[in-house]
């Protein structure tokens, strides 16, 4: 049992062991960039299959993180902990994050970045292959009001097909 | 270690879950732009399978906050939820489980607590992660389950994530601020995917209610409700859409009336007379609004309820509906494809009555008027417009300053008709069990 002591079990304690490893330089930013599509849109319906891990190892980033060290970093802003020369997709991505949180669009991973990317979130994928691009999908944000809001995207005229997975 | 063999039973295993489960009919561009998919059933059932209960809530807690969850969804779509216990589990729609790392053969490993807290499958299976601290709804610690269910679902029903504030489908948590619901683009987004709400109603009036204000003073305020056969919801127009957690059992709702609903309701308001009559069949009740129920004897000592022909001589039964006109004081009775005009003060059909409809509300757009058989006469003080509805469709009766306005219009014509669903939002039913 997960100890606890009040009634409601609102202060139960979770064992270290337990808990989930937080994002804290490039290296699991980029993972998370990834897994979450960022990057490269996810194909997360072929996940369900048991034994189906589309995911790279974390091997790779680790290379792209020694890569990048072995670049050289020259200056780096307090809470900062970007290199320069970053990869463009690992840019491209994290920019892409920033904008659709709402966060300032830096292209650095900077403290409110790593914030956000460590809150607690949903595991499927923001980007998926063969995405509906759709009015639910589709987001402008009006630039003056500050409010979202959805379009719709028109669809050419298709041809039906029953489509089995 | 799987053989070829093994891996392509399971491929095909894999394929005849998801053909099972009836996916909707995808178009597909040239442009690689893929249409809505979507469950081609409004039916579906649900699971919280035996081996995946939480360690942190209850069995009949979990069970609960799902049904809520799923209930959230069809208060605003099409669809309809049941929870089945008793079939084969792979014939279930929506399996949901919690598991903590590795889990149920899944390929997604989950974290431990913190960062991710659930992941979900477009018309497949919703799982959990036990290590997150999740807590009953207005809790105020933790991460609610409702909202994660809530949010899950939308997955399952084929919702990406939508990057708006204020949206159930953001793929961060937001700590629950008390009472989330479903908001107005959230309910078009699954609109768009499974269509609006659309069935014909038994009736829809303006309940008007006295109430007396802190300063002493009487005040009339008024509330819209739809009834359809034993339910009914109460509609708020200022928001354009129903109270929340509506529908409601009419028995709960509306006590001493038929539970299985009834077929009109007539408010006559003049200034010798307030009463509420309701109809159902050959009968009729007159309601108590100040103790909220139906009187159970008349003034005469008769009892409740009484015979329309009795309360309302020369007027046939059963209707189709009825309403109270306060310009002439007469109760319009429509059936079929007839209009009885009762005069409540000589407490006897009007001259030239019965009319046909078509002659009393004349279509402005030859051909286009629902004719007969009516569903519902409905004055509405909030247009200050009657508004007569049949099947999925209404149409209003030009009112004085649509006429001065046009001249060439005639009395009572019905402008042309338009979908209940353009006028009055999200009035959607829910699974029978549910109600209850």
């Amino acid at each position: 049992e997960k100890p606890f002591h009040s009634r409601d079990r609102s202060d139960l304690e979770m064992s270290s062991s337990h808990l989930a490893e937080l994002i804290t330089d490039t290296g699991s930013a980029q993972h998370f960039l990834f897994k979450y599509g960022f990057m490269k849109p996810v194909n997360w319906e072929s996940t369900q299959s048991p034994d189906v891990d589309t995911l790279p190892d974390d091997d790779i980033f680790s290379e792209d993180t020694v890569s990048l060290v072995q670049e050289g970093t020259t200056s780096s802003r307090s809470g900062d902990t970007n290199h320069p020369r970053e990869s463009p997709d690992f840019v491209r991505a994290l920019l892409e994050f920033q904008r659709v949180s709402g966060l300032p669009v830096t292209g650095v991973f900077d403290d409110a970045t790593k914030v956000a990317m460590n809150k607690p979130r949903c595991g499927v994928p923001d980007k998926e292959e063969d995405q509906i691009e759709t009015s639910t999908a589709a987001v402008d944000r009006n630039e003056s009001s500050g409010l979202f809001n959805t379009t719709a995207t028109p669809q050419s005229n298709d041809t039906d097909v029953d489509v089995v997975q | 270690n799987r053989t070829s063999d093994e891996a392509e039973t399971e491929k095909q295993r894999h394929l005849q879950t998801l053909m099972r489960k009836s996916i909707g009919r995808r178009k597909r561009s040239t442009g690689a732009l893929w249409g809505p998919a979507a469950f081609a059933k409004s039916v579906l059932t649900w699971r919280l399978i035996g081996e995946g209960y939480s360690s942190q809530l209850s069995v009949d807690e979990q069970r609960y906050i799902f049904r809520l969850a799923f209930r959230m969804w069809s208060e605003v779509s099409p669809l309809q939820f049941v929870e089945d216990l008793r079939s084969p589990p792979d014939v279930i729609d929506i399996r949901l489980g919690f598991g903590t790392g590795r889990h149920f053969g899944c390929s997604q490993r989950f974290d431990g607590a913190g960062r991710e807290f659930a992941h979900a499958w477009f018309l497949g299976d919703i799982h959990f992660d036990d290590d997150e601290h999740f807590t009953a709804p207005n809790t105020g610690s933790g991460i609610s389950l409702l909202k994660v269910a809530v949010h899950e679902i939308g997955h399952v029903l084929g919702l990406p994530h939508i990057y708006r504030s204020g949206s159930i489908m953001q793929p961060s948590y937001r700590p629950q601020d008390d009472g989330f619901e479903l908001d107005w683009l959230d309910r078009k987004a699954i609109q768009n995917l499974y269509g609006g709400c659309r069935g014909r109603f038994s009736t829809v009036f303006d309940w008007i209610r006295k109430e007396r204000t802190a300063y002493g003073e009487v005040v009339v305020r008024f509330n819209t409700y739809f009834m359809r056969d034993g339910q009914y919801w109460l509609y708020e127009n200022r928001s354009n859409r129903t109270r929340f957690g509506d529908p409601v059992s009419v028995q709960v709702g509306w006590h001493g009336l038929p539970s299985s609903g009834v077929d009109a309701y007539v408010h006559v308001w003049s200034r010798e007379t307030d009463a509420v009559y309701f109809f159902k069949g050959a009968r009729y009740w007159r309601y108590d609004s100040e103790n909220d129920q139906a009187f159970t004897e008349d003034s005469d000592g008769r009892r409740y309820p009484r015979l329309i022909s009795e309360g309302f001589p020369g007027v046939p039964s059963p209707i189709d509906t009825a309403y109270y006109d306060r310009r002439d004081a007469h109760v319009y009775f429509f059936r079929g494809s007839m209009v009885y005009m009762f005069d409540v003060k000589a407490n006897k059909l009007a001259p030239k009555s019965p009319r046909k409809m078509t002659e009393l509300f004349p279509a402005l757009t030859p051909g286009d008027h629902p004719t007969s058989n009516l569903d519902a006469a409905y004055f509405s003080y909030t247009h200050n417009a009657l508004f007569l509805l049949k099947g999925a469709s209404y149409w209003r009766v030009a009112g004085r300053r649509a006429r001065k306005t046009s001249r060439s219009l005639p009395y009572n014509s019905l402008l042309p008709s338009r979908e209940v669903q353009q006028q009055w939002f999200d009035i959607c039913d829910v699974h029978a069990g549910a109600l209850k």
